[in-house]
C-alpha cells in the first residue's frame, strides 16, 4: 500500500 | 524525523542557496553546468508529482515535505532561469558537454524495470531516483575538464555530498529504529550517488587544507 512505500523523505 | 534527515534537508537547501549566492555576486555562472542543473529540475518535477494529490495539511512531515518540494522546485527552476537567460553570455557552453542521454536513458530503463509498485507514479518516482543518482555526472565532468573552480561552487558540490552522506546516515539509523524499513531502491541509487563525490571529496579538503582554490590534476 501507499504507507508501506509512503515515499516520506524528500 | 532524526537529525540525520533533517541536517541532509537542510544542507541540501543550503546548497542551493551558495550555488545562488556564486551565480549572483560573481553576476556569472561559470564553471557550472546547466546540464546537471536541468536534471535536478527533471528530478524534482518527476519525483514530486504527488504534490498534486497530497493534502499538505494532513500532517507535519506532510507539510514540511511540501515546503521542500515546492522550495527545491522553483529554486532550481531559477538557477535554470538565471544560466540560460540572465547570464547566458557566461555560461561555459564549449566545455559543459556532458552527454546527458547516457544517463536519461539508463534511468529510464532503471525506473521501468525496478520499482515498487506497478503503477505509473512509482515508475516515475524510481526514475528521479535513478536519475538523481547519476545528475552530478555532468558537473564533475566540466569540473574535470576545467581543472580549476572557483571557491563557491566547490563548496556548492561539496555541500552537496554532505547532503547525501547525512542521507546515507538516516538510513541506518531508520534500518535499525524502524520495523519494516527496507528501501531499497533509495539504498542502492543513493549508495551509488554519495560514492561519485569520494573523488571530488578528495581533491576539496587537499586543495581546502592548502587554502587554495579547488584545482584538479
Amino acid at each position: 500500500n501507499q504507507q508501506q512505500h509512503g515515499h516520506d523523505e524528500l | 524525523m532524526n537529525l540525520f534527515r533533517l541536517g541532509g534537508d537542510l544542507l541540501h537547501v543550503f546548497s542551493i542557496f551558495v550555488l545562488t549566492l556564486k551565480i549572483k555576486t560573481s553576476k556569472n555562472v561559470a564553471g557550472i553546468s546547466l546540464r546537471t542543473q536541468q536534471l535536478y529540475l527533471l528530478v524534482f518535477c518527476t519525483r514530486y508529482l504527488d504534490l498534486l494529490f497530497t493534502n499538505p495539511f494532513r500532517s507535519g512531515l506532510t507539510m514540511y515535505n511540501t515546503v521542500f518540494k515546492i522550495l527545491f522546485i522553483a529554486s532550481s527552476a531559477y538557477i535554470v532561469y538565471l544560466m540560460r537567460k540572465k547570464y547566458k553570455q557566461t555560461y561555459s557552453v564549449k566545455d559543459d558537454t556532458f552527454r546527458v542521454e547516457f544517463l536519461i536513458v539508463p534511468a529510464c530503463l532503471a525506473g521501468t524495470l525496478f520499482h515498487y509498485r506497478n503503477t505509473f507514479f512509482e515508475i516515475v518516482w524510481a526514475f528521479s531516483i535513478y536519475m538523481e543518482s547519476v545528475a552530478i555526472i555532468p558537473q564533475l565532468y566540466l569540473l574535470q575538464k576545467t581543472g580549476e573552480v572557483e571557491n563557491l561552487t566547490s563548496h556548492y558540490i561539496a555541500c552537496l555530498g554532505g547532503y547525501r552522506a547525512l542521507y546515507l546516515l538516516n538510513w541506518v539509523w531508520r534500518f535499525f529504529t524502524e520495523p519494516r524499513y527496507r528501501h531499497w531502491i533509495e539504498w542502492i541509487a543513493g549508495t551509488i550517488q554519495t560514492a561519485l563525490y569520494a573523488d571530488f571529496f578528495y581533491y576539496y579538503f587537499l586543495n581546502k587544507t592548502k587554502g587554495q582554490k579547488l584545482k584538479l590534476p
